[in-house]
């Protein structure tokens, strides 16, 4: 039996909205421990990896461990029918074909119940070992977004270079080019706005714009995104939730 | 033009 009640829906609401867009057919694995899920974009460049660890519920049980498989869409659907400040509780049986979602609003005595069809989605689990990488940044999303939005006008690809005390986007498209300087800054005031690098070597790497955009989606989920870079792996864009994360794997486009 | 690079290059099946 799985019970996982979030204090507000919205968290899941933007759980979700953060990365339906790239994938659509998602496991997700119940256990004890939390809900953890992973997907692979159907061009195989971007790879979605979720945790959401039981400190983020309100109330969380599960007695055995449960494979949820879900369309993101037809879940969306679902999530936009119950409102923002309402309890959700995930529940589904051991062996189950679908999956409650009940709504709660506590204040009006208003219930809102629906269950959606389960699906058996055939994909791989990947093993995400811990990668080395050059760059390690911090930063506001909403920033990051920007600069992402800003440049993807421009062009289908996002050239990031990071030197000791400088992150470079630049974009060249056929209209035009478009670049953003950032430097590191410690806003002692408002520390969330604060840009943070850790570089031990330089980097310079080329990303498609389209799943750059696909990522700044998570930015709901947190107002601070961490960017780990490196030559040699694929990018790691990681949003955090009060206990657990939502990360993007991106792989870069290389020069041959 | 830089080619695209897959993610399946880098993880493997757990």
């Amino acid at each position: 039996m799985l019970e996982a009640k979030f204090a507000e829906a919205s968290l899941f609401k933007r759980i979700i909205d953060g990365f339906k867009d790239c994938v659509s057919l998602v496991n997700f694995q119940c256990k004890e421990d939390g809900i953890i899920a992973q997907a692979v974009d159907d061009s195989r460049v971007l790879l979605v990896s979720l945790e959401i660890g039981v400190e983020a519920f309100q109330e969380y049980r599960c007695d055995h461990p449960v494979t949820l498989g879900m369309d993101l869409g037809s879940l969306s659907k679902i999530l936009r029918c119950g409102n923002n400040s309402d309890t959700l509780t995930l529940i589904a049986d051991d062996k189950p074909d679908s999956i409650l979602l009940l709504f709660e609003d506590t204040q009006r005595e208003r219930i809102a119940e629906y269950s959606l069809k389960l699906m058996d989605i055939d994909a791989d689990f990947l093993k995400i070992e811990d990668l080395q990488y050059d760059t390690t940044l911090m930063m506001p999303s909403t920033e990051f977004s920007k600069v992402v939005k800003d440049l993807s006008q421009l062009t289908d690809s996002i050239n990031i270079m990071v030197t000791k005390e400088t992150i470079k986007f630049v974009a060249e498209g056929e209209i035009g080019t478009g670049s953003v300087i950032l430097k590191p800054v410690m806003d002692m005031e408002k520390p969330a706005e604060s840009i943070k690098l850790e570089m031990d070597q330089p980097v310079d790497l080329t990303f498609g714009a389209k799943y750059l955009l696909d990522i700044v989606k998570g930015s709901a989920l947190s107002d601070r995104i961490g960017i780990r870079l490196s030559s040699e792996a694929p990018a790691l864009f990681q949003f955090d939730l009060s206990s657990g994360f939502l990360q993007f794997f991106l792989a870069p486009k290389f020069n041959d | 033009k830089p080619r695209q690079k897959s993610i399946c290059t880098f993880f493997s099946s757990a």
